[in-house]
């Protein structure tokens, strides 16, 4: 569950 | 090495990419590799602190983090490399080489080698999608124009991987 929220939440960068 | 036996990441990289060093100090950067894969968070911690050795104002010491980088991705496996494609890192090194973060403040030194090593990490680890995406977004914004040449030497695969032969 814990690798799936960090999933979630790992964008790149706006640019 | 007796000494080694109290020395932590930080320590390591604190030696690695010491300003004074007159040229890059291999027994340093492989302590660091060494360490990486002896702690169960060692890739967690070590792409932090090299994330911020890379962005220093000091253009040796973030070039010697971008070696020590290189280095590990070599030597600490599959663990290491699920924590440099995350964008959670990439957008740290998209931060240097980009104008809008800081990119107008960085040498063409290590802006141009941070490129080389994620063109050759979307060359070598085709599955970290993440690496492409971010490699190709700079693409897009035209911070890279072309893909750099990379010396046969600097490639990541350690050995080819064996060909199923037709019978």
């Amino acid at each position: 569950l814990g690798e799936e929220s960090e999933e979630r939440d790992d964008h790149l960068l706006p640019m | 090495m007796a000494e080694a036996e109290g020395e932590s990441l930080e320590s390591w990289l604190n030696k690695a990419t010491n300003p004074l060093n007159r040229q890059e100090d291999w027994e340093y950067i492989i302590g660091f590799c060494d360490q990486i894969n002896k702690e169960l968070e060692g890739p967690q911690i070590a792409v932090r602190l090299l994330a911020h050795k890379i962005q220093s104002p000091q253009e040796w010491e973030a070039v010697q983090a971008l070696t020590v980088l290189e280095a590990c991705m070599k030597n600490c496996g599959q663990r290491f490399h699920n924590e440099v494609g995350k964008f959670r890192f990439l957008n740290e090194l998209i931060k240097v080489v980009s104008p809008k973060y800081l990119g107008d403040r960085v040498s063409e030194k290590v802006k141009s080698k941070i490129i080389e090593l994620l063109y050759s990490w979307t060359v070598a680890l085709p599955d970290e999608s993440k690496i492409k995406d971010a490699y190709y977004m700079l693409k897009r914004q035209g911070i890279v124009l072309s893909d750099p040449v990379i010396p046969a030497e600097s490639t990541l695969i350690p050995s080819p991987p064996a060909r199923p032969k037709n019978p």
